[in-house]
């Protein structure tokens, strides 16, 4: 159950990270660096690890997770 | 690096900030000279001039922000986003803002303000993340001294494609070239060299202009050579104001803006602090020159055309000041830009000239081009 939990947990915090840092919003460009559309979770998480340089496996594999946990600047990542 | 899509960069040169809301968890003083520092950091590399406002809207609008806080990116508590900055446009474009739920420092125990505010003032003037796990503009966050801060090579890269280089790096100590043979006129000698300040440290005298200084010793003019300010004093960054020490302490002063260092010799003793220490009303935002009398133990603050007394035993400034310069000191005119004693007499640098006053004469006895104490 804990593994579970975590698991959750993990899907969750890469979903909001994703959210904010790979997913165009709009508006005023405040980093700009947003994916065109929608693009599914597993092509957003290919694009996060091709820009961190991490192997590319669109998983969310535990160098991807601890990339995701460490603190940051706010502004998005990914050129359009 | 990586640019915004459409490059958006400022059409202009000179660009204003202003720090229109500050943080608990540092005193002012240090918010205001970490922007300093971090916008320095990008100013040494291309050819932008920042000017600080304190009223109005200015160009890059600096600001502590907490939770949602009206730009539709709403921060989100201790760590994750630390900050965020807006493409270089008008309004909203260029603005910077920093989490308040954040521990801020100026050292390493909790975010250092520098690090994060030179990272977002890349993208308030065009950067956006770098891949280069090596640069400042990678989107995680990694400790930066502000003391010695290099601009990484991918950042210059990045900045100088949007403005060009300035026209002199100054982020590498560059000497300027001073022709190999002998007591030849050296190249920084012009009729016109003035000086932003002057100071003995230790037993040298040290002469400051721009972001260069001279250092040599007091009985012998020749031999002098300039140095870049940020390759001894990494800290200042930038350009001096004014300068004093007090030998019986070991310490000097070093002033730029509203902030002064305390070193002993060439090591910073701590972070910037502010003027307002020494009983400066507020309406004075900078020195122009800084003038310790060894045995009154006191020291002159020249601002504009009068000066403050400063008691350096009682750490006080003293009453009825400040007071008119030329009345006090007669023969000397125009703005005070630096000022040193040197064996008993008051040596006071205005533009091209340096007046040799005589205090027991109460006059000026000498006057010589300021280039002359650098050997020209």
């Amino acid at each position: 159950a804990p593994s579970l939990l975590a698991a959750t947990n993990s899907y969750h915090l890469a979903q909001a990270y994703l959210d904010k840092y790979y997913t165009k919003k709009g508006g005023q460009q405040i980093g700009e660096m947003v994916s065109r559309g929608g693009s599914s979770m597993v092509k957003k998480l290919k694009e996060l690890q091709a820009f961190f340089g991490l192997h590319v496996t669109g998983k969310l594999d535990q160098p991807t997770l601890e990339m995701i946990q460490k603190p940051r600047c706010g502004v998005p990542d990914v050129a359009n | 690096y990586r640019l915004f899509p459409g490059e958006p960069k400022w059409k202009k040169n000179t660009l204003t900030y202003r720090i229109s809301k500050y943080t608990p968890s540092l005193s002012a003083a240090a918010v205001d000279a970490a922007v300093e520092m971090a916008l320095c950091a990008w100013s040494s590399a291309v050819p932008l001039t920042f000017v600080r406002t304190d009223v109005g809207e200015a160009d890059i609008m600096v600001s502590f922000e907490t939770g949602d806080h009206g730009d539709s990116y709403p921060f989100d508590g201790p760590r994750g986003t630390l900050a965020h900055a807006f493409a270089p446009g008008e309004g909203l474009g260029g603005d910077t803002h920093f989490d308040n739920a954040e521990t801020w420092t100026l050292g390493m125990n909790g975010f250092n303000l520098f690090t994060v505010a030179a990272h977002e003032f890349g993208h308030a003037l065009g950067l956006a993340h770098s891949t280069d796990p090596s640069a400042l503009m990678y989107p995680t966050y990694k400790y930066q001294s502000p003391y010695g801060f290099q601009l990484p090579k991918d950042d210059v890269r990045g900045i100088q494609a949007l403005y060009g280089p300035r026209r002199t790096f100054l982020g590498k100590p560059t000497v300027p070239h001073i022709p190999p043979h002998g007591p030849s006129t050296p190249e920084h000698c012009d009729s016109s060299t003035s000086f932003d300040a002057v100071t003995m440290l230790g037993k040298e005298l040290l002469f400051f202009r721009d972001r260069i200084f001279w250092r040599r010793q007091v009985h012998q003019p020749l031999g002098v050579r300039p140095s870049t300010t940020t390759s001894s004093f990494p800290q200042l960054m930038a350009n001096v104001d004014a300068a004093y020490q007090v030998a019986e302490r070991g310490t000097a002063y070093f002033f730029k803006g509203p902030h002064y260092w305390v070193t002993r010799g060439f090591q910073m003793q701590g972070p910037p602090q502010t003027i307002y220490d020494f009983g400066f009303p507020r309406s004075v935002q900078r020195i122009d020159a800084a003038l310790h009398l060894q045995e009154a133990q006191r020291t002159l603050f020249f601002v504009g055309d009068e000066h403050y007394s400063y008691d350096e035993k009682k750490r006080k400034m003293e009453k009825d000041y400040p007071k008119n310069t030329e009345e006090e000191f007669s023969g000397v005119n125009g703005q005070i830009d630096a000022a040193v004693e040197l064996n008993g007499y008051i040596y006071f640098f205005s533009g091209p000239k340096s007046f040799k006053y005589d205090t027991e004469k109460e006059d000026v006895v000498g006057v010589v081009k300021s280039s002359s104490w650098i050997g020209c």
